[in-house]
């Protein structure tokens, strides 16, 4: 099979909580990688 | 009031639809090459952020059945507990069948409260899984389901529609000229080598002994090894704000320099209205450099760059599991 599914682009969520006066604190794109440091 | 980590998911944008069980319960998912579980909400969760969602309920589901295994997703966005479990998933028309999946119990932070989607599939390798579960593609590819073992993205640089994922093989309507592959250097992300980085087609030598790069869905931004950042954004003439963010006079776009990756020998441009964002806040527009530093580097000690959608709009990207490289075209 080959398929093709349609993506759509929405608000992103630091865009959604930004209009409501919520800011998201930075965190190092990495760290996602090092998932051992969220253990805690 | 919740102070959260936050990070790469907050910034996705990209979503499509799959559908879970019998009969099928559709959710809109994040198909993610940075990650390699499938997490869904589901009836087992009850937080506020749960609840803002579309939820998978497996009582209404003839083919799920609970396996008693839990799990913790420690997503960089607010980690996540579930309980595994397995059913038939349908993406696109392909059926997966006894897909192993992770159903919410509690969504622990606020974050997913603000996200569009209800759940995230994973397409990196299996060896990142957390609890061990089978990524859907291994699914797709151990019950010989696809033409060829990959698939590919285009995401679309403007309007809400026009993106795509396709699965066993390539759409050839959404790239132009030939694929460049390189192959990828660790089996666990889609992580590949640059070997130059180029500012105006000008040679830096910063990736002279090395750099890798991982190519992540699930990250916005184009972000580079923090060593490098006070000299891209002399480079670009960017001043930092207040606020952080690296901001440029939205009149001189046009003026800004081509930063370009060498990678298998191919040099891969991004002009500056790919790494530009224009935004308009309050009636006042500005515009901002989305490039984030990381402070950590790869696996193996190189710098490390991440291919976010700022570089995967630009390019046109295939995920082949049977050679096990990554290819980029023009989009």
């Amino acid at each position: 099979l080959k398929v093709k599914i349609p993506l759509q682009k929405h608000k992103s969520m630091r865009e959604t909580l930004g209009e409501k006066g919520i800011k998201i604190p930075y965190q190092d794109p990495a760290l996602k990688y090092y998932p051992e440091q969220f253990a805690g | 009031s919740a102070s959260m980590y936050i990070n790469n998911y907050a910034d996705t944008t990209y979503f499509g639809a799959i559908s879970i069980g019998t009969p099928p319960q559709s959710l809109q998912v994040l198909f993610d090459t940075g990650s390699s579980n499938l997490w869904v909400d589901s009836t087992y969760c009850n937080t506020q952020a749960c609840n803002a969602h579309t939820k998978f309920d497996p009582q209404q589901s003839s083919t799920f059945s609970a396996n008693g295994q839990s799990v913790y997703l420690p997503y960089g966005a607010g980690s996540l507990y579930g309980q595994l479990g397995y059913d038939t998933v349908n993406v696109g028309g392909i059926v997966v069948t006894n897909q192993e999946i992770g159903l919410s119990t509690q969504e622990p932070s606020n974050p997913f409260l603000a996200a569009k989607f209800d759940g995230i599939l994973g397409l990196a390798y299996p060896g990142i899984s957390a609890g061990g579960q089978t990524p859907v593609m291994d699914n797709m590819i151990s019950q010989d389901l696809l033409n060829d073992d990959l698939f590919a993205f285009y995401l679309s640089r403007g309007g809400q529609q026009g993106s795509e994922l396709s699965f066993g093989g390539v759409d050839n309507s959404m790239y132009q000229g030939q694929i460049y592959w390189t192959p990828v250097t660790s089996e666990t992300y889609w992580q590949i080598g640059v070997q130059g980085f180029q500012i105006n087609g000008q040679e830096t030598s910063w990736c002279s002994q090395g750099c890798q790069s991982i190519v992540d869905t699930g990250t916005s931004s184009l972000t580079a090894p923090s060593q490098f950042m006070g000299n891209i954004m002399q480079a670009i003439g960017a001043q930092q704000s207040q606020y952080g963010m690296y901001m440029v006079d939205c009149s001189q776009i046009n003026n800004l320099p081509t930063l370009s990756f060498v990678i298998s020998g191919t040099a891969f441009p991004l002009p500056p209205s790919a790494y530009i964002e224009q935004q308009n806040q309050n009636g006042y527009q500005f515009c901002s450099v989305n490039i984030n530093p990381t402070y950590l580097p790869s696996q193996n000690g190189q710098p490390l760059w991440i291919f976010g959608d700022v570089f995967l709009r630009e390019y046109y990207s295939v995920y082949d599991r049977t050679n096990n490289q990554v290819g980029f075209a023009s989009a």
